[in-house]
């Protein structure tokens, strides 16, 4: 009598948890823009047996955007998930793996992330400030006055932007903008960019050094900026990923200022 | 009249009380959520 077929996999079985974070891994370490993701929930899971000790599995992830950049080396179970008053972000993935004698391997992945409806927001707190498009001006007035005000300050490497992380503006009571963004260290002092930015470019990928900025500007009731950047030293790139390839980096063309 | 006797047994069988406190097991998918749902 033909064995019967195993019960289907439950999506909080082990093996469907194992699955799950060998596919947020896999997106997290493929991903080149924005934060690190968590799993939230795994919707749905299908397996198609191969033969012995060969699956091909069918994932149905539900993710929340963390606040740990995608370049950032904190391990994901460090990163704090985005909270809902913060204006969460969530991901939707299909993922394909197959599972050869107990390993994972990712055969295709496919994400689509948008924000939390702004209505769902207010509802709960309509104070909360909301997350605003990348390109809105007064976030890129915003970014571009953080840079050149840290950039001026410090003493270390000449920064230049990478890509913009996310954006928020509150209208009331005070009038602010609060944005965050990757950074890399140039081949200048800030001192020798005074004298030729042109000549400032990301440094090579042996010795790059990546990071990330918090700005916060109030323009009113009065003008006040605080800009904080750090910058996570050299990090020798996985071997399977190598380091032009590296999530989060989206090198703008050189000589591409922040003004 | 067999199949006849057949689905009135069947229907007979499904009537078959459940023990009290039966909670059927939860539906395997979609699985528990680990922060919130938005």
């Amino acid at each position: 009598v033909p064995a019967a077929p195993s019960a289907p996999l439950g999506c909080d079985d082990p093996e469907s948890e194992a699955a799950a974070e060998a596919a947020v891994n896999y997106i997290n370490g493929h991903s080149h823009h924005g934060y690190k993701f968590a799993l939230n929930r795994i919707e749905d899971i299908r397996v198609v047996p191969q033969g012995p000790n060969n699956d091909i599995m069918f994932l149905e992830l539900d993710l929340l955007e963390t606040t740990c950049p995608i370049l950032s080396p904190t391990p994901l179970a460090n990163c704090s998930v985005r909270s809902f008053a913060e204006h969460a972000v969530e991901g939707d993935c299909d993922v394909k793996l197959q599972k050869l004698d107990g390993t994972f391997s990712v055969l295709a992945s496919k994400c689509h992330s948008h924000a939390d409806s702004a209505e769902d927001i207010v509802k709960i707190c309509p104070d909360c400030p909301l997350l605003v498009s990348l390109n809105n001006t007064e976030v890129l007035e915003t970014v571009s006055a953080a840079l050149n005000d840290y950039n001026s300050k410090t003493t270390d490497s000449y920064l230049r932007l990478l890509e913009i992380g996310r954006a928020k503006i509150q209208f009331h009571p005070a009038h602010v903008v609060v944005t965050e963004f990757a950074v890399g260290a140039t081949n200048c002092t800030a001192e020798q960019a005074k004298a030729n930015v042109e000549a400032c470019q990301l440094l090579p990928e042996d010795q790059s050094n990546f990071g990330f900025c918090t700005a916060t500007m109030v323009k009113r009731p009065s003008q006040d900026l605080k800009v904080d950047c750090q910058l996570y030293g050299h990090q020798v790139p996985a071997p399977d990923i190598p380091l032009l390839s590296r999530p989060g980096v989206t090198y703008i063309h050189p000589g591409h200022d922040t003004s | 009249s067999v199949a006849k006797r057949a689905v009135a047994e069947a229907a007979q069988h499904d009537k078959v009380p459940r023990p009290v406190g039966f909670v059927p097991p939860p539906p395997p998918c979609p699985g528990k959520i680990r922060h919130f749902d938005i």
